[in-house]
């Protein structure tokens, strides 16, 4: 455990549960993807199965349950509680397109051809690519709430802090996942368009909203 | 069944 990997973490924790009291206070889930909600309690189910089958530490065990509870409350929240504000007009991304390349890659490129490391690789993969659904919800109406944006903001944090992560424990450890590494990379490069509005917009006072 | 690689991230 390094500073930039606790950091990633507690950004990780804090933009779950942004979005969580951002959807209960407000009763609403307007502007959210359940789509990228539902790809996320995918990859949080499908990578933690190891829970079942080794320990690691409380902190991991710790995290591990309340990610997965947290991402299964929010979806929870969108479809079920909340359904009548959620956007799905505008929530039209076609998940199959990357729950299925994910799927075959995972089988293809793994570190071991077992069930449960498949699966940790799918969920890697799928991470990845997980918050396309929302970032094209938000092409789509043109804006986001602030609050959204802080949510987006941090789970970006998160991945660009797992990058130097993996730095330390590259040089201090000789820990290397190519896997993990090469799909952190995609993943930080997705949000850098959002991270240059929200800089640009966001932190000067103004909401994010898109040239038509 | 264990796991051959443990995963210690999250």
């Amino acid at each position: 455990m390094n500073i930039f990997r606790l950091a990633g973490d507690l950004s990780h924790l804090a933009a779950i549960i942004i979005l969580l009291l951002k959807i209960w206070k407000t009763r609403s889930c307007a502007g959210i993807s359940g789509k990228s909600q539902i790809l996320f309690a995918l990859v949080f189910t499908t990578r933690y199965l190891d829970l079942l089958t080794s320990f690691i530490s409380l902190y991991n065990t710790f995290m591990k349950v309340v990610y997965i509870g947290c991402a299964y409350a929010t979806v929870y929240l969108i479809y079920m509680k909340f359904k009548a504000t959620y956007d799905g007009n505008h929530d039209t991304f076609r998940v199959e397109f990357l729950v299925v390349p994910v799927g075959g890659l995972a089988f293809l490129v793994n570190h071991d051809f077992s069930p449960l490391e498949i699966l940790w690789t799918f969920s890697i993969y799928l991470e990845s690519v997980a918050i396309l659904p929302q970032l094209f919800l938000i092409s789509k109406t043109g804006e986001a709430e602030t609050i959204t944006t802080h949510y987006l903001f941090c789970l970006g944090v998160y991945r660009a802090l797992y990058l130097f992560n993996w730095i330390w424990r590259f040089y201090f450890e000789g820990f290397f996942d190519m896997i993990a590494i090469v799909a952190g990379v995609v993943q930080t490069i997705l949000y850098c368009d959002f991270f240059y509005l929200y800089v640009t917009k966001v932190l000067k006072g103004k909401k994010l909203s898109l040239p038509a | 069944y264990a796991l051959k690689i443990p995963h210690d991230e999250l």
